[in-house]
């Protein structure tokens, strides 16, 4: 990406770059994520980007593949596509593969994606977006519209990338989809061909640990494979988070510190600031709204909503005749994608569009086919007031692009908890990273054209945290993928939304907080997990495993109490009076450390922890419990939150803490 | 109703079996952390055969199952078009942990 490398710290002087040696994209020295391969299951890969090359001028900088990496490149299709070489892998694009049995193969997907390639080539642009995001080439010069950015590059810009191509396009490029079946497939084949971390920017159940993509992942992080996976595009409603797998880590999005703010000046000299891209001022020109500019005869069933031709049967809704030469007041909404609303200004002759959310939402920054701005909900009633009125007019200013705002904060589409799986004992999502605003590489059939662009969702925090998860892995090659989870966890720092830290709202947005890869790089302390401790959480948490299986983990000294998972954050669906949970930590440190805890939050509720000092040698583990009480004073149903620290004076190892409580004996 | 369409199916963990070398399984036999699975391992490589043997003995019991996909390292299963009659015979299968219609997943 363009920007969120620094804001994250990676290229500062002791950051992961720095510690591993650099960035280095176009020399042969190793560097960040050297040699770790990322396998992107997505909507497939545009080999052709600068991101994804083996070489600088000419001369191979990556050489062969790494060792135990098993995966192949595809073949060309022979029949009805040319989209595809075998050798348009390289040393850096290690495999690219794809997986369509579920749409009926090439045939299927000849006869329902007409202009889908047959092969791993991205039409969408999501999967090269994400890929190139987590282990795109350092320093990549952007081309086409997004030029002003600069360079981007990946979060580990040495690492590998493995793309399985799984997700297929609509033709607009504004969604890709794909089928179950089709991405444990690829799944399996990542596992097999022996990837190093799995991004997975793809909706998800949020009501089964086992739902077949969840399972995979469970025996792909046996396996050794950190997966990150997206919490959803579903905020700002509660209870959206997707991905309940505790084997996995579940990223929400947020802001970063690159703004691209615009404005609109209207002709009463009112003027309202939003985001914007436009590189050129335009106005003042007359203001009509998309209600007012509806071609006659046209009934889409939205007010001011403006739809190109495509996104209505063909038909398109603004009418030339009221628009040429105008600026547009079109509220977003419906199914269309952000930049359909002005590229149906632009067909219609409009000459700039201001654009206006319907309700709460994420103000982005878009390539739009018009110059155009952003505007909060809160802004619709004024402006269309005033657009409604005789000989309105309107200037929308150029945009400013500068880095240095205030940041992070949650993205409001950032899909929140609580987990509805697992009944409050599992928070999710784990961590929160940048997904807003993202510009990374594309593939132009699904993106007007464009080599760059600028994409926000959690399909853009996702492979944040896989670039980082494969950063640490290079520079601890002895960690499991639970401890980089935990790393990433419980050295995490809050989002500036206003909450304080033990509110549940706020919890229930960054999970343990905004990823620190400095400070993750040195967590201390790290909280791992297993296959039998996962299996002892399903034992209870869901009815699949046989009863003897959970009879013999029980009998072998594991909780099947879901809360008493180790994991580095704490949840309790249901406290009945007193519950006391387990954790074991294991010092990563060289050095020996006592470490002293703090609670903080909670209010109303006892809670102890045993003993309260630890000593830990370096290598070794030690326990802890804490027990949570329910007092006179505690607010009972409702959920309550709070932080627990273990500090040596070097490290501060947080845990997010969430529960609800009951009396015993009370109903819920 | 009674379309076919695709289904995954689930299986039970196969027990372990002893191969020459010792015992081995794949990534779910595996302890915390474990090291990547090796399909050209020749203890894996049994290991999956014995699976893929178990799936297609399952598929068997329900005729006219249409296969799919075998999976074998990351979910010991598979997919195959079934009607909703079919799905449900397999399901009662001893060995059979579940039965998934396949669904639709989108970008995030």
């Amino acid at each position: 990406t363009s920007s969120t490398e620094g804001f994250l710290g990676l290229d500062s002087e002791d950051g992961l770059w720095a510690q591993l040696g650099g960035p280095t994209g176009g020399k042969k020295t190793p560097g960040a994520g050297e040699d770790i391969v990322i396998g992107v299951i997505d909507s497939g890969i545009w080999p052709e980007v600068a991101s994804f090359s083996d070489r600088s001028d000419k001369k191979l900088v990556y050489q062969g593949k790494p060792k135990g990496f098993r995966g192949t490149c595809a073949s060309a299709e022979k029949v009805g596509d040319d989209s595809w070489d075998a050798n348009l892998c390289n040393n850096k694009l290690v495999t690219a593969q794809y997986f369509n049995a579920a749409w009926g193969g090439n045939e299927g997907v000849a006869q329902q994606l007409p202009w889908e390639f047959l092969s791993p080539r991205d039409y969408n642009g999501h999967g090269t977006h994400t890929a190139s995001t987590a282990g795109g080439n350092y320093g990549v010069d952007v081309t086409g519209p997004a030029a002003p950015f600069g360079e981007i590059s990946g979060i580990a810009p040495r690492a590998r990338i493995a793309a399985y191509k799984a997700l297929w396009s609509v033709e607009d490029g504004s969604t890709a989809t794909g089928y179950t079946s089709d991405m444990v497939a690829a799944i399996d084949k990542a596992v097999a061909d022996g990837v190093d971390v799995i991004n997975y920017s793809v909706s998800g159940s949020s009501t089964d640990f086992l739902e077949p993509t969840e399972a995979a992942f469970l025996n792909a992080a046996a396996a050794g494979i950190f997966v990150a996976a997206s919490a959803g595009n579903s905020g700002p409603d509660a209870g959206t988070v997707a991905h309940p797998g505790p084997w996995l880590t579940t990223v929400a999005a947020g802001t970063h510190d690159r703004t691209t703010t615009g404005a609109v000046v209207l002709g009463n000299g009112a003027r309202y600031e939003g985001v914007s891209l436009s590189n050129a001022a335009v106005g003042p020109a007359p203001v009509i709204t998309g209600a007012a500019a509806r071609l006659s005869g046209v009934s889409i069933g939205a007010g001011a909503r403006c739809y190109p031709a495509s996104d209505n049967n063909g038909k398109p809704a603004l009418d030339p005749a009221k628009v040429t030469g105008k600026i547009v007041l079109c509220e977003r909404g419906g199914d269309i994608a952000r930049v359909n609303s002005s590229r149906a200004v632009a067909e219609a002759g409009g000459v700039g569009m201001i654009f206006v959310n319907a309700f709460g939402n994420s103000l982005n920054a878009d390539f739009h086919s018009v110059p155009t701005v952003h505007l909060q909900d809160t802004e619709w009633s004024a402006i269309s007031a005033y657009a409604a009125t005789a000989g309105a007019t309107a200037t929308i200013e150029k945009a400013v692009i500068a880095n240095g705002g205030t940041a992070p904060f949650t993205a409001e589409f950032s899909s929140r908890g609580p987990l509805v799986a697992g009944n409050g004992d599992v928070l999710k999502p784990d961590v929160i990273a940048p997904g807003q605003d993202i510009l990374a590489a594309v593939a132009p059939p699904g993106q007007g054209g464009m080599d760059f662009n600028l994409m926000s969702g959690t399909s853009m925090s996702a492979p944040h945290v896989a670039g980082l998860a494969a950063l640490l892995q290079g520079l601890h090659p002895d960690w499991s993928p639970m401890a980089i989870k935990s790393a990433l966890m419980t050295t995490g720092s809050d989002v500036l939304d206003g909450e304080a830290n033990t509110d549940p709202n706020l919890i229930f947005k960054q999970g343990a907080g905004h990823v620190q890869p400095t400070s993750a790089a040195d967590p201390g302390l790290v909280y791992e997990s297993g296959v039998d401790d996962w299996t002892a959480f399903l034992c209870g948490s869901t009815r699949s495993v046989a009863d003897a299986a959970c009879d013999d983990l029980e009998a072998g000294g594991r909780s099947l109490d879901p809360s008493d998972l180790n994991t580095p954050s704490i949840g309790i669906g249901l406290l009945d009076g007193t519950q006391t949970v387990t954790r074991t930590v294991k010092n990563v440190d060289d050095k020996a450390a006592t470490y002293s805890a703090t609670v903080s939050g909670l209010a109303g509720v006892g809670v102890t922890v045993e003993p309260s000092t630890l000593t830990v040698a370096p290598g070794e583990t030690a326990s802890y419990s804490v027990t949570f009480a329910v007092g006179e004073e505690t607010q009972l149903f409702d959920y309550l939150a709070g932080q627990l620290s273990w500090t040596d004076g070097t490290h501060t190892v947080r845990s997010p803490i969430v529960l609800r409580a009951k009396q015993p004996g009370d109903e819920d | 109703a009674a379309q076919p369409q695709t289904y995954i199916v689930q299986m039970a963990p196969a027990p372990v079996v002893a191969y020459e070398g010792g015992e081995k399984g794949l990534a779910s036999t595996k302890p915390r952390g474990g090291a990547k699975v090796d399909p050209a391992d020749p203890a894996v490589e049994a290991y999956s055969t014995h699976l893929k043997g178990q799936q297609r003995a399952a598929l068997a019991k329900v005729k006219g199952g249409k296969p799919s996909y075998s999976y074998v390292y990351s979910f010991n299963g598979f997919a195959a078009e079934l009607t909703p009659a079919q799905a449900a015979e397999l399901e009662a299968q001893p060995g059979v942990v579940s039965v998934h219609p396949d669904e639709a997943v989108e970008t995030d």
